[in-house]
């Protein structure tokens, strides 16, 4: 078999016990989806660029991943996303890190990439470069969502807890912490 | 964690990753997703996205580490995938990620419970995981 792409939606405490069979085929679908979305741009004679971007867009727009919509939530109840490209053809490459209002962080990671001299912008400044060359800027409301923001609350429960109790190791990460 | 890596018809490869970051994070933290060469990185020969533990991808400089072991040691895509998490686990970190090369051979390994993944062909045939 020849592949022409391949996707991933995270890595982490993914089990069968915690998956209905609801969820799981919400799962599915979206990430069939993306695959065919990616795969249309292929057959049409896009680039991998924007294969990519075609498919990490869906995902970004889905509230399952956490990524754009569907990302967690930082200790103060913020969302700080990052992405990146990288194009193997010239080693050319984008990225930016800890935005918040930028609705398709892989598309500003494209613009860093196809119109700056740079290869990383972060923060305030990435998300003036993307208002500047077009990007969908929303407001952090955009990306709140009730499933993320009660895994905020359970962490924060879980942190507290450890610090009254003597049981944990001083620097241990819970499992679903360390996954976003 | 989401990312993607694509094949495109003139042989090139593109690898891309993005991420809401980790509940709970402080301090402005970065993970791997964003650093080229930990989390996402693409040449002529692979292209490679990870999702996990991003202190140690980044450590591991997991996704050039993958790339260098074929293009040095002509290491083949899966046997390169697999070494790299195998020392990522050694570090005491886990996660995942998938790789992709100019052939249109796939990687995908992880050593936690799961990991959302999928692939299509030239042909258009899709599959999608989620458990081991």
């Amino acid at each position: 078999k020849k592949y022409v792409m391949v996707i991933h939606g995270g890595a982490g405490t993914i089990t069968r016990a915690a998956m209905t069979p609801e969820k799981e085929a919400a799962y599915r679908q979206k990430l069939a989806e993306a695959l065919r979305t990616g795969y249309g741009e292929i057959q049409s004679g896009k680039s991998s660029v924007e294969a990519v971007a075609a498919a990490i867009t869906l995902l970004e727009d889905s509230p399952l991943f956490n990524a754009g919509k569907g990302s967690v939530f930082t200790s103060d109840g913020q969302n700080e996303m990052d992405a990146a490209i990288m194009f193997g053809k010239n080693k050319s490459a984008g990225a930016v890190a800890g935005v918040q209002t930028i609705k398709n962080p892989i598309k500003a990671a494209i613009a860093v990439m196809e119109e700056s001299e740079h290869v990383m912008l972060s923060g305030r400044g990435a998300e003036k470069f993307a208002q500047e060359k077009g990007l969908d800027i929303v407001l952090p409301s955009y990306f709140w969502t009730k499933d993320r923001w009660d895994g905020l609350q359970k962490a924060k429960q879980n942190e507290n807890s450890k610090k009254t109790s003597k049981i944990y190791p001083k620097n241990s990460f819970d499992i679903d912490q360390k996954f976003g | 964690t989401v990312g993607a890596v694509a094949l495109d018809k003139d042989g090139n490869l593109a690898a891309g990753t993005s991420t809401g970051g980790m509940t709970n994070k402080k301090w402005n933290r970065i993970g791997d997703a964003p650093i080229i060469g930990a989390g996402t990185y693409a040449n002529g020969q692979v292209g490679i996205s990870a999702t996990g533990w991003g202190e140690f991808f980044i450590r591991a400089t997991a996704a050039r580490t993958l790339a260098a072991k074929m293009e040095y040691h002509n290491k083949n895509i899966e046997t390169a995938a697999e070494e790299v998490i195998h020392e990522i686990e050694e570090m005491g970190g886990d996660g995942g990620l998938i790789a992709l090369d100019k052939d249109g051979n796939v990687a995908m390994p992880f050593n936690t419970a799961g990991m959302y993944r999928g692939t299509v062909t030239n042909k258009g045939e899709i599959e999608v995981l989620i458990f081991k």
